[in-house]
């Protein structure tokens, strides 16, 4: 564990926790992408299969088990809460999950590091957790006003991928043998997805205005 | 090279 992997890992805490307090404060999910969650839901399903065969910290359990029970969570507020689902932008979240499903599932039996169901699923959860947040990307585009917490969520994740990348420099450097290449390419495309919408944050940051991307 | 350890991240 060092500075970069805590970080990240707090960050992506944190952007859970921001999208928790928006469901269950303000019983609002305007301008969140329930493909995006319900993929994020699929990409902890598929990656943590191992959660009770192959200890590795309390940690890390831990981790996965609040990973696991926040995606399922949002993903139930959203379909099924009686006054959240009426805040959901349905006809704005249009994009087609299956279309990315499918070819990271194919790419996932072609690339993998062991030709097993455990590796397999594996690839397989890095791959779409790369493209998983483009239908959220999709929906802040058509969101006329994108407020505070749903803006807050994209750049905590986007920094959590950030911080990652430091993570994998850093241990490449102090780790012997530590080369995951699956990992890294995957990790690096999901980063620079967030490209465009941390230049559009910054600069309404910058000039103290509402965060809203260009059509 | 690929290490056969468990996975360590999240």
């Amino acid at each position: 564990m060092n500075i970069f992997r805590l970080s990240g890992d707090m960050t992506h805490l944190a952007s859970v926790l921001v999208l928790l307090v928006k469901i269950h404060t303000i019983k609002s999910c305007a301008g969140v992408s329930l493909k995006t969650q319900e993929l994020y839901a699929l990409v902890f399903a598929t990656r943590y299969l191992d959660i009770f065969t192959s200890y590795i910290s309390l940690y890390n359990t831990t981790m996965k088990l609040i990973f696991l029970g926040s995606s399922f969570s949002i993903v139930w507020y959203m379909r099924h809460h009686k006054i959240v689902r009426r805040s959901y932008d349905k006809d704005q979240d249009t994009f087609r999950h299956y279309f990315l499903i499918l070819p990271c599932f194919l790419l996932a039996l072609l690339l993998n590091e062991k030709f097993t169901f455990k590796e397999v699923m594996w690839a397989f959860s890095l791959y779409l957790e790369a493209v998983a947040i483009l239908p959220q990307l999709v929906l802040l585009q058509r969101t006329r006003n994108i407020d505070n917490l749903t803006g807050q969520y994209v750049f905590l994740l986007g920094a959590y991928r950030a911080l990652y990348i430091l993570n994998w420099i850093y241990r490449y450097l102090t780790e012997p043998h530590f080369v995951h290449w699956i990992t890294w390419i995957s990790g690096l495309v999901q980063t620079l997805l967030y490209a465009d919408f941390f230049y559009y944050y910054f600069q309404s940051w910058k000039n103290n205005q509402k965060l809203h991307l260009p059509a | 090279c690929y290490q056969d350890t468990p996975k360590d991240e999240l």
